[in-house]
């Protein structure tokens, strides 16, 4: 079963159409594994991307380096998920 | 005590097995109503039900989808509460008994079985079908990037590894080419309503192409209503507009595929998110979910009843 242990999924809000443009340069970038949950199209709406525990650190030195503004939605989604599953074992009994 | 759809805990998260019994017993416990119907069968052997509310015969009909995308599981909770909601309260409320004295309602509650056993058993974030990709490592299609709608346009991937694989050919999932077929064989669908989740908007066609349909206004303005309608419960702020400029062009999407076939009333739910949590929406979200966009929905099935075409 996959696990997303570290993983952390970002909330960057883009100030202008030009960081939109970084961000959607950003998601070709497949060797970063980054799994877009919420698209960069709109600098009025939050861009939410799922990172890979091991480019995380990539991922926040290109943000921060070019000044995105971003705070962590999820800080460990494997906690997230796991609580989720034990809530499902419960409903389940 | 026998199980029964009016006892089962719509406010969470269950298995596929699960799901699939509680269709059941809705048909079950709602006989003269109900009925389920499998309209196909998945990649991978598994049975494709829609929920069939009727009174008559020869009616028009309403389609809605769920959790075509098999992580949005907030989409497949809120489409099994409606089934039961819809059945409980016909006979009871007047909207929605007159609106099943006109028109038939088929509920698909997951559309990706395959996809949704998937991310409870062995990745929690998987979105596609779970198809063989001939040549590739990497499995899966997705589906909403399948319909023959501008397929292998701006907006869908080529690459079999993508999130966004648009797949070798239009309908090549069989679980968009049960949906389509059903479609085109009935013949009288005049609304169609797809569910996904979680960014808070109420999408109208197009997302293949960046010109606004020829019913634009109208769709807006039921869209407007849906959205009013569905804010007043719980103050949930939501965007309206078509795919392309609301999201980003994204060609092969199924609602542009119902639309160019002639069903004008075609929206795409994406329903809400707390802001915090993504695609893993806590389950004391999943009825607050459900109970709003029930009064969207209800919105634009009233606007279809009152406006035959």
């Amino acid at each position: 079963e996959r696990t997303f242990i570290g993983d952390q999924v970002l909330r960057i809000k883009a100030k202008s159409y030009d960081e939109i443009n970084q961000l959607q340069a950003l998601e070709t970038l497949a060797h970063l594994q980054l799994d877009f949950w919420a698209e960069p199209h709109n600098p009025d709406i939050p861009v939410d991307i799922r990172v890979p525990f091991e480019n995380l650190q990539s991922v926040k030195v290109y943000l921060e380096s070019n000044n995105f503004e971003y705070s962590i939605m999820i800080e460990d989604l494997q906690k997230v998920i796991d609580e989720e599953k034990q809530e499902m074992e419960m409903n389940a009994r | 005590k026998e199980r029964n759809s009016g006892t089962f805990n719509y406010g969470a998260y269950h298995s596929l097995d699960t799901l699939y019994n509680t269709i059941s017993s809705i048909a079950q416990d709602y006989s003269s109503l109900v009925t389920r119907q499998q309209i196909g069968t998945s990649y991978e052997g598994r049975p494709i039900y829609v929920l069939k509310f009727s009174t008559g015969t020869n009616r028009p009909g309403i389609w809605v989808d769920a959790g075509i995308h098999a992580r949005e599981w907030v989409t497949q909770a809120t489409a099994l509460w409606t089934a039961h909601k819809l059945a409980s309260d016909y006979g009871k409320d007047a909207s929605v008994t007159s609106l099943l004295n006109s028109h038939d309602v088929f509920l698909l509650v997951v559309t990706n079985p395959d996809g949704y056993v998937y991310s409870h058993s062995a990745d929690r974030m998987w979105r596609k079908t779970r198809s063989v990709n001939s040549g590739s490592r990497c499995y899966g299609v997705d589906p909403n990037r399948n319909w023959d709608a501008g397929f292998g346009g701006p907006g869908a991937s080529s690459d079999p590894c993508s999130d966004t694989y648009r797949g070798p050919r239009a309908e090549s999932e069989v679980e968009v080419k049960a949906v389509a077929d059903f479609i085109r064989a009935h013949g009288r669908i005049k609304g169609f309503i797809s569910i996904h989740s979680y960014s808070q908007y109420l999408l109208i066609p197009y997302g293949y192409k960046c010109t606004n349909p020829a019913d634009y206004t109208e769709l807006m303005n039921v869209g407007r209503a849906a959205t009013s309608s569905l804010s007043s419960l719980y103050g949930t702020k939501y965007t309206v507009g078509t795919i392309c400029t609301t999201i980003y062009q994204s060609s092969g999407g199924s609602i542009d595929w119902t639309y160019d076939l002639g069903i004008k009333y075609s929206f795409a739910f994406e329903l809400r998110d707390t802001g915090r949590y993504g695609f893993l929406l806590p389950t004391t979200q999943i009825l607050p979910t459900a109970q709003e966009t029930w009064l969207g929905l209800k919105k634009i099935v009233e606007h279809i009843r009152d406006n035959p075409y």
